[in-house]
């Protein structure tokens, strides 16, 4: 029973969510499709700025981790940028503003964003 | 991830998913947790996507990321993600974009455009099992009429297989997890098994939000990777995100 995967009975009575497994409700923002795509997240990301730094920055210490020469992060910050022109539009004006209004190097936005396609392997 | 849509006995269609990521993205060994999950945790928002001043669609989200992977498009149809593992993966795809061959769209692009722009679960449909995709992906659509509800399974290039409520055969909830639904989940993965039990044990005339949720508190179901619990229903345009946590006892995935 305590081996991976962990499994135990069927839970009833969770809701409304609570206790332990219960870390908090998620606040809501608005994002207004009518103003220029550079200005849509601005709201979000003035709130959430210092989590995205700290989330970015466990991704740098990852990158560092496995080249400990900064290359990988050179690279992103060098060469991920050139990727945002190829992107669609409204996704790389959106992508620009939230490197604007966070101070997030555009590169490291670029990367967050491809995620995805980057760990699908 | 595990994504499940579920149609009751008056024919309601609910939508719920746990939202899992972070595997082998470094280990704190002290607090025993993953990190980029737990600094995913604090990314987590709701947002309400208005033009004209209404809304057109709602989606639970990480800060920072344009793309969609949770969300509903009120009264019409409801979509969330998992993601698919292949070695034809989306770092192929990558590199045909930066070669020049940009046919293909962003997986969660994609998503975003037709939470955005299809009108009916049938346009979204088309346009999650039709459009070439740069990554492999699960689509897990809802409707909003009886029998409206499937597990898209995309390569880049094609829909593999499109998996459908159907009463006939007694199908009343589609579940998905990282899996093709049609093979055996990987024996130390196996979250489909105890998802399915509990959704058999809740029954379809029991089946809501609130029993959703008891489901996908259900360890390993909720693990150590799971970020967000998200509850949808088509009918009311209701989502209601919870962030998680899952003390041990609990899987690491």
């Amino acid at each position: 029973h305590l081996a991976p995967p962990f499994t135990e009975e069927c839970r009833t009575g969770m809701y409304p969510p609570k206790g332990p497994t219960f870390k908090g409700a998620v606040t809501w923002y608005t994002v207004d499709l009518n103003l220029p795509p550079s200005k849509r997240w601005a709201a979000v990301i003035s709130d959430k700025k210092a989590e995205l730094v700290a989330m970015i920055q466990v991704i740098r210490d990852l990158a560092n981790a496995f080249v400990p020469s900064g290359k990988l992060i050179d690279i992103v910050d060098k060469d991920l940028p050139l990727l945002v022109d190829t992107l669609p539009y409204p996704f790389n004006e959106e992508i620009r503003g939230i490197a604007a209004v966070s101070g997030v190097p555009l590169g490291e936005v670029v990367l967050f964003n491809i995620f995805y396609e980057v760990f699908t392997v | 991830c595990t994504s499940v849509v579920a149609e009751d006995s008056k024919g309601s269609l609910f939508h719920a998913r746990n939202l899992d990521f972070g595997l082998f993205m470094g280990w704190d060994v002290k607090n025993k947790t993953w990190i980029v999950t737990e600094k995913l945790r604090p990314l987590v928002v709701n947002v309400d996507f208005r033009r004209n001043n209404q809304t057109v669609f709602k989606s639970t989200n990480f800060a920072g990321y344009v793309g969609m992977l949770t969300g509903i498009r009120p009264h019409v149809f409801t979509l969330t993600m998992n993601e698919r593992f292949s070695l034809d993966g989306g770092y192929i795809g990558i590199l045909e974009w930066i070669l020049g061959q940009r046919d293909g769209m962003w997986m969660s692009f994609l998503t975003r455009s037709v939470l955005e722009n299809a009108t009916s679960y049938e346009e979204a449909k088309k346009l999650l099992s039709q459009t070439k995709l740069l990554a492999p992906a699960y689509f897990i659509l809802g409707g909003n009429q009886t029998g409206q509800g499937c597990v898209i399974t995309r390569s880049r290039t094609l829909s593999l297989d499109i998996w459908e409520l159907d009463h006939s055969l007694g199908r009343w909830y589609v579940l998905e997890t990282n899996y093709d639904h049609w093979k055996e989940p990987l024996f130390v993965d196996d979250r489909r098994t105890p998802a399915m039990k509990c959704m058999n044990q809740t029954t379809q005339a029991n089946i809501s939000p609130k029993t959703l949720y008891d489901v996908l508190s259900t360890k390993p179901v909720l693990n150590k990777l799971t970020t967000y619990t998200t509850l949808m229903d088509v009918s009311t345009g209701l989502l209601e995100a919870y962030l998680r946590d899952c003390p041990d006892p609990c899987s690491p995935w």
